[in-house]
């Protein structure tokens, strides 16, 4: 950094007084950095997140695949943890997922995308249940059943789903849709959905600006 | 490559540390706390154009003296003090949703600098 009445040894302009230029480097940090998660502005945070579902969420995040090249077309890979929204309906857990557009420049392409989620069962029980992905219609006016799992499940803790082409597409469009549907008596409230550390989510790896991506000459 | 001392005035790499903290982006990235932005600074005479870093041996430089010395005219171009070495930088943070995003940024961080 040169003296402040010296000339800057990189340009041969007369240099910023430091004050200036510290200022200048921070915007400059934050103006690469925005630029480089294709954001145009820093995000406000809608809905805080607690600690405790932070901390149980990142515990689940696992790095790129192994042999994975991200720079092989130059793509960059995100892993995005996304928390549902729940609400019931008529014995039915709905599940709702914002995988927000940031990312669109340049298309967002899902690569995997995994349902998690907290269930307390009474003990020696197995208990079926149905995953109903939902799409939104052609027209986004109704949501429509665009596939399903079934899934047995016969201990209490986190179990994982991985969720197949129709959900990843729906993810790549920003809103994820799934239903709960559990078979046979089990109480509906077997899946947890409240509490901090129990919030079922969606984790999806994540393309951005693939092998489509524009090459700069 | 070298990093910037006091006076120095040949190429040399510039550290400077953003704290997220003190820009106020703590609150939606997550981790790390702050960026290394560091950065290459310096003359390039033309006696140590093309080192990978300043500190190529000095036989190379008084070799490259001479040359530059008796080259008539002087070469094309100047030479500029630039990264020779970067690696990502990996962050976590919160997007508009609250969703939760780790992503590796490459090239993000210099590592080295040296003249072209």
């Amino acid at each position: 950094i040169p003296r402040a009445d010296s000339q800057c040894l990189a340009c041969g302009e007369p240099a910023l007084d430091l004050k200036s230029q510290r200022k200048l480097l921070l915007d400059l940090a934050k103006r690469s950095i925005l630029d480089k998660l294709h954001l145009s502005h820093r995000p406000t945070l809608s809905r805080p997140v607690s600690r405790a579902a932070l901390r149980t969420a990142l515990q689940r995040l696992h790095g790129p695949p192994k042999g994975a090249h991200p720079e092989a077309d130059n793509g960059q890979e995100y892993e995005i943890i996304s928390f549902a929204e729940t609400g019931l309906s008529n014995n039915q857990t709905r599940l709702d997922f914002r995988v927000s557009s940031d990312r669109t420049v340049g298309g967002m392409e899902v690569q995997q995308a995994s349902l998690m989620f907290f269930v307390q069962l009474p003990p020696n029980t197995t208990w079926t249940l149905k995953v109903r992905v939902l799409v939104l219609g052609p027209r986004d006016a109704n949501l429509t059943l665009a596939t399903q799992h079934l899934l047995e499940v016969d201990a209490s803790g986190w179990h994982q789903l991985f969720l197949g082409p129709e959900a990843q597409a729906a993810c790549s469009q920003g809103h994820l849709t799934l239903e709960l549907v559990p078979e046979g008596q089990v109480a509906q409230s077997s899946v947890i959905l409240g509490g901090a550390a129990h919030r079922p989510f969606v984790v999806a790896r994540v393309r951005v600006g693939g092998k489509h991506r524009v090459r700069r000459h | 490559g070298i990093d910037c001392q006091g006076g120095s005035r040949m190429c040399c790499r510039q550290e400077f540390f953003v704290d997220f903290r003190e820009i106020g982006w703590h609150d939606w990235i997550i981790q790390p706390e702050g960026y290394a932005m560091n950065f290459c600074t310096g003359q390039c005479p033309l006696h140590v154009a093309g080192m990978p870093g300043i500190a190529a041996s000095f036989h190379t430089a008084v070799l490259n003296l001479l040359k530059a010395n008796t080259a008539t005219g002087t070469a094309g171009g100047g030479s500029c003090c630039v990264p020779t070495a970067r690696r990502p930088l990996s962050l976590l943070y919160y997007d508009r949703d609250s969703n939760i995003v780790k992503t590796d940024i490459p090239d993000m961080v210099v590592e080295a600098c040296g003249c072209s």
